[in-house]
């Protein structure tokens, strides 16, 4: 990727960076569509031979040959079975049979990861520059189970065990399904395996935001990973006939609109259907359209296919106008006609100019790329938002990490579109989902492994999660896109990451297979759903309590008593959590501070100061939370910080009633 | 393409949860096992994977009558549904 190296401070030279050597003994393992090897960002250019361990291979099959595979891409493997027994046999004339990437996402994924890197890098001159990976010296396996129809998950269960059997470090799923209980959710089961075995699984939180509860990928042994926006924006600019300027996004890069303003038309009124205002195929009238410019709702079907209804209805440009559900947020896309998307406000003016019946017209104009956008980052609208639908004791997303206008590698299958009519031919693409900030999560992780090799899935997830970060350097907290307010752990979990910070954590929360179990204990799983989600034989002991707040993550959930209705009384509920920090740095004395803004509550942490003399050191403290009884879907926050003077590992706390 | 259809109407694919504890002492080998388990059941399934170390069990295609039939085999730990996944 360009520019998210700088906006997460991976500098070249930053001595608490792994060496290219260490980075180059970790492999990331993606879950995803395929990969397009030719790509500059797999060149294997100076790195060392693929590390012994590796037991993995590139497996052969249409247009892709071993030799696809080099010291940087060391392992592709394609898996079809359960997709092919439900939608018939792959047609090798629109699919390939293999590891070869059709859609784009898996090599965007790959090369967000680890990709190498790549100089001039830019769509159509958009976003230029230096594209690398995370972790530019990792070694990537790519495991092909999504296909064009989707991904079934008798094949990622597949893709999942080969991975952990050829001995990916990490893991990088940026796809997600419904939601079910552990022991029946596909992934979970996989990861758990995966987490055993010391591989860090790192998935995507989900697109289904700005509503509440909307994540997926939930256990608590997974990395959940929220998106937030980069200091990159791609402006375009919508000119109305009254002179107003209203500034959106675009990446288009064709023939730019005549310089006289053009007629101006609001999609809903030029259809006689009902979801008219979209856009879809074939809604809009063709007389009502003609050499205009049309404003069409987001949703219903992708923002790049409005822009070719559009002209097939004889318009010239589309503003993408955005609805309640998306606020301001701009999504830039690399449209087929000169179009830009609109935030919220200012598509509801240009809706009640269109309205006012004075001839409207406007114009559009495209601006290139501007870098330093303030404030950054801020959470992305589609970021799906805890609580936790599932287990609301564990807090999700876990953090976030960008996930807005990334451009990474391309498939030379589609264009940057992926529609049917797009023949353009790109190396790299400008993308947006929480896809894309889970491989920069797995990314930063594989930074971490290399720095620290002997630490665990939950050490390192703890270590990006207790660094990240929750406010600007002004002390503002991030904002949510959606609302245009302070966003909250429910949005970005822990924060944004820090992966220079989170190299060195000073402590962390580590967790063993045995707390995950212990997990599952208080989750009252019977010992057959235990044996679903591990694999293996385990029993909870009868004489135990088993409390799911417990479980020693590095973020707390407090579900609390409600008042109930038509009670002025209020009740005060008392909640006490247990944790352990582990020492992974210097022998310190750290203190513990807790930051809430609401007075009824009370956070009381014992003791309140810890001593560590020796590394890898273990010392537990609770955490005893008091708070009146509240309506109902009340929620409250606040962080708890340790620190030493140099490090502070902190944790969100939330609140509901 | 009608066979296709017709598999596609009558059957679902499950993954199914093996108990390799009650694995028979006359078998040698699990996937031997998991094979004589699924040809009770369904005679004409087919083993799409078999799972060693993420679970232990199998995928298949089969029947709603089959798929109770496996159930109620014993060894056999639960059958769970594919589900779709999409792209983030």
């Amino acid at each position: 990727t360009t520019r998210t190296p700088a906006f997460l401070g991976l500098g070249i030279n930053d001595k608490l960076l792994p060496t290219s050597t260490s980075q180059g003994d970790v492999i990331i393992g993606l879950i995803d569509t395929g990969v397009w090897p030719e790509l500059k960002s797999f060149d294997d250019m100076g790195l060392d031979p693929v590390p012994s361990s590796w037991k993995g291979e590139c497996e052969e099959g249409t247009n892709f040959k071993s030799s696809n595979c080099n010291r940087k891409l060391i392992g592709a493997r394609f898996f079809c079975k359960g997709y092919e027994a439900i939608l018939g046999p792959i047609d090798e004339s629109t699919e390939s049979k293999s590891p070869r990437d059709d859609d784009g996402h898996g090599t965007h994924t790959a090369t967000t990861a680890a990709g190498s890197a790549t100089t001039s890098a830019n769509l159509f001159g958009y976003a230029s520059g230096t594209a690398r990976g995370m972790a530019p010296h990792a070694r990537i396996a790519a495991y092909k189970a999504c296909w064009l129809g989707g991904c079934f998950t008798s094949d990622i269960l597949a893709a999942m065990e080969k991975a952990i059997d050829e001995r990916v470090d990490i893991l990088s799923m940026s796809i997600g399904g419904s939601i079910s209980e552990y022991y029946r959710d596909t992934v979970a089961v996989g990861a758990f395996t995966a987490m055993k075995k010391g591989i860090l699984v790192s998935c995507s939180a989900g697109n289904a935001g700005p509503d509440s509860g909307s994540l997926s990928n939930l256990a608590p042994w997974i990395t959940t990973v929220g998106a937030g926006t980069i200091d990159r924006d791609f402006p375009a600019y919508v000119i109305l006939g009254d002179g107003r300027n209203f500034t959106g996004a675009s990446l288009y890069s064709g023939k730019p609109l005549p310089s006289k303003l053009l007629s101006l038309t609001y999609a809903g009124k030029a259809s006689n259907m009902t979801s008219g205002s979209f856009c879809m195929t074939g809604s809009l009238n063709s007389e009502d359209v003609k050499g205009k410019i049309v404003v069409c709702d987001r949703g219903g079907n992708s923002r790049v296919q409005k822009g070719l209804v559009v002209r097939k209805a004889g318009g010239v440009g589309m503003i993408l106008a955005n609805t309640e559900a998306y606020g301001e947020e701009l999504v830039a896309d690399a449209h087929l006609i000169p179009a830009a998307s609109l935030g919220l406000k200012g598509a509801e003016d240009i809706k009640k100019y269109i309205s006012s019946g004075r001839k409207p017209t406007a114009t559009i104009g495209f601006s290139g790329t501007e870098l330093g956008v303030q404030p950054s980052p801020v959470v992305a609208s589609f970021s799906s938002r805890g609580p936790n639908p599932l287990t609301p004791e564990i807090l999700k997303p876990d953090l976030i990490a960008p996930g807005v206008n990334i451009l990474a590698g391309w498939t030379g299958k589609v264009g940057p579109t992926g529609l049917d009519g797009d023949t353009r031919h790109v190396s790299f693409n400008i993308i947006s989902g929480t896809s894309m900030s889970c491989p920069h999560l797995s990314g930063l992780a594989a930074l971490v492994k290399a720095s620290h090799p002997e630490w665990s899935p939950a050490a390192i997830k703890s270590a990006l999660m207790t660094t990240a970060y929750t406010a600007y350097k002004n002390g503002k907290t991030i904002i949510d896109v959606a609302t245009g307010l302070p966003s909250t752990p429910f949005d970005y979990g822990a924060g944004h990451v820090d992966p220079i910070a989170a190299l060195d954590p000073g402590l962390v929360y580590d967790a063993t297979v045995k707390d995950y179990v212990d997990f599952l204990c208080a989750l009252n799983y019977s010992s057959d759903q235990i044996k679903h989600t591990t694999a293996e034989e385990y029993s909870c002991s009868s004489s135990k309590t088993y409390k799911l707040g417990d479980l020693n993550y590095p973020s707390f959930a407090v579900t609390l008593e409600t008042t109930p209705e038509n009670q002025d009384r209020k009740a005060m509920s008392t909640m006490k959590y247990t944790r352990t920090l582990t020492n992974v740095g210097r022998p310190a004395t750290y203190k513990a501070s807790v930051s809430t803004h609401t007075a009824s509550l009370k956070v009381i942490v014992e003791p309140e100061s810890l001593s560590f003399n020796t590394i890898n050191e273990k010392k537990s403290f609770t955490v005893t939370v008091s708070a009146d009884s509240m309506p109902s879907g009340t929620s409250s926050f606040a962080h708890l910080t340790w620190s030493d003077g140099k490090h502070t590992v902190t944790s969100p706390i939330a609140f509901t009633w | 393409k009608a066979e296709n259809k017709h598999d596609q109407l009558e059957r679902r694919t499950y993954i199914v949860h093996m108990d390799k504890s009650h694995m028979p002492a006359s078998f040698e080998d699990h996937h031997e096992w998991y094979y004589s388990s699924l040809r009770s059941a369904a005679d004409s399934a087919q083993m799409l994977y078999t799972y060693n170390s993420v679970i232990h069990g199998f995928s298949t295609r089969l029947t709603d009558e089959e798929a109770t039939s496996l159930e109620n085999q014993p060894g056999t730990l639960s059958l769970v549904p594919e589900t779709r996944y999409e792209l983030h």
